[in-house]
């Protein structure tokens, strides 16, 4: 199922960008 | 959505994007994250579209929230 895909793909570039905006807000107060 | 916490973290960082407050986050706007962020234009250009909800080319306070309380929820996280 190439939504089922699409869905998976961007699941990981979103938990990606919220964990860099964690590490940016944690790494430099 | 619901956790006072996951929601206020969600304002913070749509701030992160929307610096100048306009209310909501431009494509473009994502894109200047990219001198901020570990992440490939393309990265951006990607989230961007996965928070993008009704695909308007603008994100609201509201599809963003939403799409960080997913994360939160599918990460486990809190």
């Amino acid at each position: 199922d190439p939504n089922m895909k699409a869905g998976a793909t961007s699941e990981g570039v979103l938990a990606n960008f919220f964990n860099s905006l964690l590490s940016k807000k944690t790494g430099s107060p | 959505a619901g956790q006072p916490a996951v929601l206020e973290k969600a304002q913070e960082f749509f701030q992160t994007c929307d610096p100048e407050g306009k209310g909501f986050i431009a494509r473009t706007d994502m894109q200047r994250l990219h001198e901020e962020l570990p992440l490939s234009l393309q990265d951006l250009e990607d989230v961007f579209d996965a928070l993008d909800a009704d695909g308007n080319g603008f994100l609201t306070p509201e599809e963003f929230a939403a799409g960080f309380s997913h994360f939160f929820s599918s990460q486990g996280a809190l």
